[in-house]
């Protein structure tokens, strides 16, 4: 393991800790997409589909739980807990999943290094992980005044994926046979997406005033 | 560890 890998798993880990804690601590989950986090808990469930059937290391399988736990545990609160869920902004986010879950699972269906269910549901997720985001954007740009948790959170989750791409540059030199087309498009893809907000959240960090997204 | 399986990452 490689220090962009670790550093990039860290930050999505880190992620998920302000995004929990803000839903935990101050039950709130105002500004955060319900449908971006119930579309991460499905990339998460189809991914991880060899949680049973591999083993690849400690490392592995308790960053996997711990990714699994806590997208699920997300979506409760969201939807059920008694307090978190009535700071849910519903009548903002309106993104339809099917939207991007139908062309994700055509794409899959299609585009694959091997026709096993194992494989078509691990592509599917690393397609639809590159555009889960969206609603979270979407959401984002309608909601004046971000709060500085869910900025950091989107911020967090987009450093992650940034990471992820040196990762796999550093593998390509370092590992003979390490190419693989489909995780390297799809993540840079996915990457490209949050440019804008990059731009926007670093010029407020500058300026030091509150974020928002141009409408 | 280091593998070189494609389906190490997270």
């Amino acid at each position: 393991m490689n220090i962009f890998r670790l550093a990039g798993d860290m930050t999505h880990l880190a992620s998920v800790l302000v995004l929990l804690l803000k839903i935990h601590t101050i039950k709130s989950c105002a500004g955060v997409s319900l449908k971006t986090q119930e579309l991460y808990a499905l990339v998460f469930a189809t991914r991880y589909l060899d949680i049973v059937t591999d083993f690849i290391s400690v490392y592995n399988t308790v960053m996997k739980l711990i990714f699994l736990g806590s997208s699920f545990s997300i979506v409760w609160y969201i939807r059920h807990h008694r307090v978190v869920r009535r700071s849910y902004d519903k009548d903002q986010d309106t993104f339809r999943h099917y939207l991007l879950m139908i062309p994700c699972m055509l794409l899959a269906l299609f585009v694959h290094e091997k026709f096993t269910f194992k494989e078509v549901m691990w592509t599917f997720s690393l397609y639809l992980e590159a555009v889960a985001i969206l609603p979270q954007l979407v959401l984002l740009q309608r909601t004046r005044n971000i709060d500085n948790l869910t900025g950091q959170y989107v911020f967090l989750l987009g450093a992650y994926r940034g990471l992820y791409i040196f990762n796999w540059i550093y593998r390509y030199f370092t590992e003979p046979h390490f190419v693989h087309w489909i995780t390297w498009i799809a993540g840079v893809v996915q990457t490209l997406l949050y440019a804008d907000f990059f731009y926007y959240y670093f010029e407020s960090w500058k300026n030091n005033v509150r974020l928002q997204l141009p409408a | 560890f280091s593998s070189a399986s494609s389906h190490d990452e997270l």
